[in-house]
């Protein structure tokens, strides 16, 4: 199965 | 004072039906450098990122830095009122709530002035550092289009693996699976009609094919597309466009559970 990640996961708020 | 005159009114026509169904609402944010958006998806799992610099537009004025928060539907409704030869102005003041788009036809004998109201968009900006990437291929934008509709109708995902042979795209749905392997070629007489495979080293990622298939509506922007791969990073997809800036959509991966 796969889970999809999201943008937050790599890049910071800011 | 805002006041951003773009001979070439169709590329802002294209840029809004690129990104218009990723994203419903964004700012847009106008400084000295340019006119630029960074929106995400609501999912968050998909970012638009644009430039168009000043120095590609005909007359440029920024006085202060100015965020206008739009609705690219309304925005797009707008815009498809343009001709497609239009010189688009698109004219703003600070404390006012609305934006103008003006639209002139080439011969200056028909003028159009359309208001659309702004709104207070509450959006999250994420920092995006510079990276390296592990492969980076350049390919015919048609040709990746073509590839994300081809396997969108067989299945949901795409799995991009670059090796030394080229790029390859899989995907495998109910009614069975399919492969394209796209090989390194270069066309001296038509460069725009190159694939490039830059590769530091091996990569595979898993992709939902929905976006990557949303970003090609960019294809029109450009006739070459890059994709920057990374198994640290979501994939960058850049579209240029001509001496203005670039579209660049950013996609989180699938990972195996």
């Amino acid at each position: 199965d796969t889970r999809q990640k999201t943008l937050t996961n790599y890049f910071c708020s800011g | 004072m805002l006041e951003l005159r773009l001979i070439q009114g169709s590329l802002l026509k294209k840029v809004l039906e690129a990104i218009k169904d990723l994203v419903t609402e964004a700012n847009f944010d106008c400084s000295a450098t340019g006119f630029s958006l960074q929106a995400m998806d609501s999912s968050h799992v998909a970012l638009v990122a644009l430039l168009l610099r000043s120095e590609g537009f005909d007359h440029y004025r920024c006085d202060r830095n100015l965020s206008m928060g739009i609705n690219l539907n309304n925005m797009s409704k707008m815009l498809r009122c343009a001709g497609p030869e239009d010189i688009i102005t698109i004219k703003g003041d600070d404390g006012t709530d609305t934006v103008t788009f003006m639209f002139e036809s080439q011969k200056q004998d028909k003028i159009s002035d359309f208001e659309m109201k702004l709104m207070d968009i509450d959006s999250e900006h994420l920092g995006i550092p510079d990276a390296e990437y592990q492969a980076i291929v350049r390919m015919p934008s048609a040709e990746f289009a073509r590839i994300c509709k081809d396997l969108g109708s067989i299945g949901d995902t795409v799995v991009i693996s670059v090796t030394k042979e080229g790029v390859k795209f899989f995907t495998r749905g109910d009614v069975g699976s399919a492969n394209i392997v796209c090989r390194q070629n270069t066309s001296v007489d038509k460069p725009e009609d190159s694939t490039v495979i830059e590769m530091n080293e091996p990569v595979s990622l898993t992709f939902a094919l929905r976006y990557m298939n949303s970003f090609t509506k960019a294809t029109t922007l450009s006739e070459v597309v890059t994709i920057s791969l990374s198994s640290e990073l979501p994939v960058v997809v850049e579209y240029k466009i001509a001496e203005m800036g670039y579209i660049r959509f950013y996609l989180a991966p699938k990972i195996e559970d």
